[in-house]
C-alpha cells in the first residue's frame, strides 16, 4: 500500500533546498547575503528612502574544518514591518507583501525565510529580529525559529522598546554554517555591481578581513514604482477567469476597461463588438466559449504598449558605472520600449562597451554583465536567455569577434515579475518575448559598434599609408 | 500600508511556472511529456511490473500561429492510484506517494499537476483520469480541474465502471497549447535514451507524424528498491530534532538503532560513550548542546558505508546501449560503492567510450550524457556537476584531448534523493559528495582509457616504422 501525503510549503523548500540556491555550503552563503541585502534594498526604495545598510559577517572559530559557524546581521533604515507581520514575514513560506504589480527584487515570498531556515538546520539557533515602522513609538524585538512541518511560526520571545530616537527598519541576525572565504569574492563582486547601479545606496560591509564602504554618490531616488494593472496581451484563461469571478457584479465593458492597462472605453466597445455582445453584458454571464474569444482577441489585438509607471529602469546610472569602472573608448546604449509578456510589463536595457579596461575574454568566454531589477546575476550566465541572444547573433554582420575583441555586453531587465529559471535567482529563462527584446536591443547597440570600428579600422589604415 | 498575503503552493507555481519547466511553449511540451512518462515508469517499477507504456500525440489545427492546441494522452499498467488519492494526486500541489527514502524517478510531488495546471491556463479544458488498481473490480473515471488559489481538486465528474478485463494502471488525458513541432527532436531523444537504459520498457508512440515503437527486448526487470533508513553521516540538525521528538519514548540507544542504517549494537554504545550519556538515557531528555554533539559526531563518525538496498543502479544496461549505438573501439565504466550526502545513499556509475560512431565533439562542446534515477537529462548540461567534474580535470594528466577526439562521457547517479538544481530536473546542483565521486569514478576510466591510447599509439608508431 502506498503511502500518500502532503507536505507544506517549508518542508518542500528544507527537502529542496539546492532548489533555492543553497546547494553547498559556499554557495549558501552568497545566497544568504543576497536575500538579506535585497529585502532590505526593497524596503528602503519602496518608500523612497536613501538606503543605509549595514552588513556585518562574523567567522566565528567553530565549524567542522573547511565550513565556519558564521553569524550575520544586516540592518537597514527602510519601512519596518508591523508587529502581527513579523511572524509571518520569517517564519511563513510562501508569505510576503510582494505578490503585488509592481517592480521590486523580491518575488517569491520565499528568500528571507530560507535564510533562517538554512541557519536553522545548521545551527539549531534562532533568529533574531529588531524592527520598527516609520512613526511607530515602539521597537519590535522577536527570537524566533520555522516550525519546518508545519511552516508556522514558532516564536521564543518578544520584547517591545520605547523607540526613544524614532528609528525604523529592520535588523536581522542569525548564525548559520557556511564557506565564507571561497564565497567572499563574489558576494563582494555583488555589492560592488550593486552599489554602481544604485548611486543613492550606502552600504556598509564589515568581515572579519575589516571594513568596505559602498559610499552614497547621490541623492537622487528614481521614482518610486506604482502598482499597476496587468496588460491584455498575453493573459492566460486563469487569470482571466479568475478576474471575471472576482468582478461578477460588473458589466463587460466595465470589466475591461477597469481590470487591464490600455483598455479605454473606445477599445473596450470596440472589442466588445467582436463577441457580439453588448457593453452591458453581466460579465458573469459569459460562457466558456466567450472567455477563450475574449483571451484569443486579446492575443492579437493590437493594444498600445504598457505604461512604465510599475517600473524603475536602471537607465543612465548604468552609463556612468561602465565608464568609471572599463574608461571604454566606445559605448553605445539604448533602453526598449516597455513591452509585455503574460500581462506583465517589463523594459529592457543594453549597452555594449569597447575598448578601454575591458580584457580580452578568455577562451570561449563571453563579458556578460546581467542584472534584473537592479539585481547583478553573477552566478550561471551560460543559460541565460541574455547569453543565448549574443550566441545566436551572427556578428560577422558586424565584422565583431566577440571572442577576440575587448567587447562587454551588459543587459538589465526589469519588470513587474522577471521570468527567472531557478528559485535562487541564479539566471532568466528564455521567454520569447524577453528574447526578442533583447536581441532588437543589442543589434541596435551593435551597428553603432560596428560602425565605430569601421570608422576606426579606416582611420588606423589611411594613418599607416 | 503594504498588503501582506500567503498564497498556496499551486498559485506559487501558477505564477512561476518557468521554474518548473514550462518557460515557453516548446519547453513546456517536453516537460509535460517527460513528467508523464516518468510518473508511468515509476507506477510499473514500484510493484515489478514490466512496463508496457502508450503515448498518443495529437496536433489539432487550432492554436495561434506556432503555437498549436495538442492533446496528450499517456496509458500504462502500473500500480493506478485508488479512488480516494486520485483527486489529490492530480489536483493538489506537494501532494503524492515519493515523499518516501527510496529510489524513484518523483520526488516534489509537483510533476503531474504542473503538466495539467499548464493545459488548464492555456485550454481551459478538464483532465480526464481512468484508472484502477491491481485486484480491483472497478474502474474509476475522473474529469477535474485544479482550483489553482486553493491547491484543491474540482471534481467535475466521476463514473465508475466495471473492470471486466481486470485491467490496472492509468489513463491520462488532456489538452495544451504548445509548440510541438520544435520539441519532437528532444522528445524522441529523450525516449530513446530511456528505452536505451530500459531494455525491459514497452513504448508505443504515436503523433501526427507517424508510430514508434521502442520495443521490449528483456523481460528481466531489476529489483525493486526498498524503502531504508537515513544513513546518519551529514544528518542536519532539523531532521535529527524532527526524529528525537517522533520517538519521545525511546532510550537512545534504541534511537540510534532503530532511525539509522549502519548503526548496530557496537557502534551506538561507542556513540552513546562519546556523549557521556548512558545507553538507557530517554532521548527526550536530551538537551540542545547533546543533540548539537550527535550532530557533530555524525558528521565525522567512520560509519560503513550506506546499503544499496534503496537504490537501483543502471548497471550493465548502460554498457550494452553505448555498445550498440556507438560501436566504440573502447569503453571503461565503473560503479561507485554507495556513498551518502546528508543520509541518503547514492551510487555514481560513469562511462568514457572512445572511437567508432562517437564525432569528435564541435567548437568546444563535450559529448556528455547525463542520467539521474534512469531519467535521462536532455537539457542545460553546462552547469550541471558532471560537467563541472569534467572540465575541472586536467586532462593533459592522461594525454587525452576532451575536444578534439571522439570521446563521450556517459554519468549515471542514483539516489534516494537526486539534488536538482531547477524544479525541471533539468540539471544536477554541485553537491561536493557527488562532485567527489564522479571525479573518483571519472578518472579510474580516464586511467584505463589513457593506458589503451597509448598501446595503441605504440602500436601505430611501430607501425609506421
Ligand atoms: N528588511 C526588511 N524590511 C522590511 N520588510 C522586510 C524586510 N525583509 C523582509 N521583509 C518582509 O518580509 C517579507 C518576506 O520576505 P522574503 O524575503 O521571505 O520574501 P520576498 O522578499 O517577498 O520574496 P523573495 O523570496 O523573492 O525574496 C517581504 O515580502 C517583506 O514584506
Ligand atoms: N501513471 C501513474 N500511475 C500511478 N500513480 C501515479 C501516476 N501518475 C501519478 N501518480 C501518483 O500521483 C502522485 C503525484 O504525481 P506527480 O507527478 O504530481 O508528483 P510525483 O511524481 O510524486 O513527483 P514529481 O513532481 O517529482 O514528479 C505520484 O506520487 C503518484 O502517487
Ligand atoms: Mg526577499
Ligand atoms: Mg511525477
Amino acid at each position: 500500500m502506498l503511502k500518500f501525503e502532503e507536505i507544506s510549503p517549508s518542508e518542500f523548500f528544507y527537502r529542496n533546498k539546492e532548489i533555492a540556491g543553497f546547494e553547498n555550503p559556499t554557495k549558501a552563503c552568497y545566497t544568504i547575503v543576497r536575500e538579506l541585502v535585497e529585502n532590505s534594498l526593497d524596503a528602503c526604495e519602496i518608500c523612497g528612502i536613501l538606503p543605509d545598510i549595514k552588513v556585518v559577517i562574523n567567522e566565528t572559530g567553530e565549524g567542522d574544518g573547511i565550513n565556519k559557524i558564521i553569524k550575520i546581521k544586516v540592518k537597514d533604515n527602510g519601512i519596518g514591518i508591523p508587529k502581527e507581520n513579523v511572524p509571518y514575514a520569517f517564519g511563513k513560506v510562501l508569505y510576503g507583501s510582494k505578490f503585488t504589480l509592481r517592480q521590486h527584487r523580491g518575488i517569491f515570498g520565499l528568500g528571507g525565510k530560507m535564510a533562517i531556515l538554512y541557519g536553522q538546520i545548521t545551527t539549531n539557533n534562532p533568529v533574531k529580529i529588531i524592527t520598527s515602522t516609520i512613526g511607530s513609538k515602539l521597537l519590535h524585538f522577536f527570537v524566533m525559529q520555522i516550525d519546518i512541518l508545519k511552516n508556522e511560526p514558532n516564536i521564543l520571545r518578544y520584547e517591545e522598546f520605547e523607540n526613544k530616537e524614532g528609528w525604523h527598519g529592520l535588523i536581522i541576525e542569525f548564525t548559520f554554517l557556511g564557506n565564507y572565504y571561497n564565497s567572499r569574492k563574489k558576494i563582494l563582486e555583488y555589492l560592488f555591481q550593486t552599489s554602481i547601479l544604485l548611486p543613492y545606496m550606502n552600504l556598509v560591509f564589515m568581515d572579519n578581513y575589516g571594513m568596505l564602504v559602498f559610499k552614497r554618490k547621490s541623492s537622487l531616488l528614481p521614482k518610486i514604482p506604482e502598482e499597476t494593472l496587468l496588460h491584455p496581451k498575453g493573459i492566460d484563461l486563469e487569470m482571466l477567469k479568475r478576474l471575471i469571478s472576482i468582478n461578477k457584479k460588473e458589466t463587460l465593458k466595465c470589466f475591461l476597461v477597469k481590470n487591464f492597462q490600455r483598455i479605454g472605453n473606445k477599445i473596450a466597445e470596440d472589442i466588445i463588438k467582436q463577441l457580439n455582445l453588448n457593453p452591458d453584458f453581466p460579465v458573469r454571464k459569459l460562457k466558456d466559449e466567450d472567455i477563450i474569444k475574449l483571451y484569443n482577441i486579446f492575443k492579437n489585438y493590437n493594444f498600445k504598449k504598457p505604461s512604465s509607471k510599475s517600473l524603475s529602469p536602471v537607465g543612465e546610472n548604468l552609463i556612468i558605472g561602465i565608464k568609471e569602472i572599463f574608461k571604454p573608448e566606445f559605448i553605445a546604449f539604448n533602453t526598449r520600449k516597455p513591452s509585455s509578456y503574460e500581462g506583465h510589463p517589463f523594459i529592457v536595457e543594453t549597452a555594449i562597451a569597447y575598448g578601454g579596461n575591458i580584457p580580452i575574454p578568455s577562451d570561449n568566454e563571453i563579458n556578460l554583465f546581467r542584472f534584473a531589477n537592479k539585481i547583478p546575476l553573477i552566478y550561471d550566465s551560460y543559460n541565460d536567455v541574455s547569453m543565448k541572444v549574443i550566441k545566436d547573433i551572427n556578428w560577422n554582420l558586424y565584422k565583431i569577434d566577440i571572442y577576440k575583441e575587448p567587447i562587454a555586453f551588459f543587459v538589465h531587465i526589469c519588470s513587474t515579475k522577471i521570468p527567472y529559471k531557478t528559485l535562487g535567482k541564479e539566471y532568466i529563462a528564455n521567454v520569447p518575448e524577453l528574447y526578442k527584446e533583447i536581441e532588437l536591443s543589442l543589434r541596435k547597440n551593435a551597428r553603432k559598434l560596428s560602425a565605430y570600428l569601421n570608422k576606426k579600422r579606416l582611420y588606423e589604415y589611411q594613418k599607416k599609408r
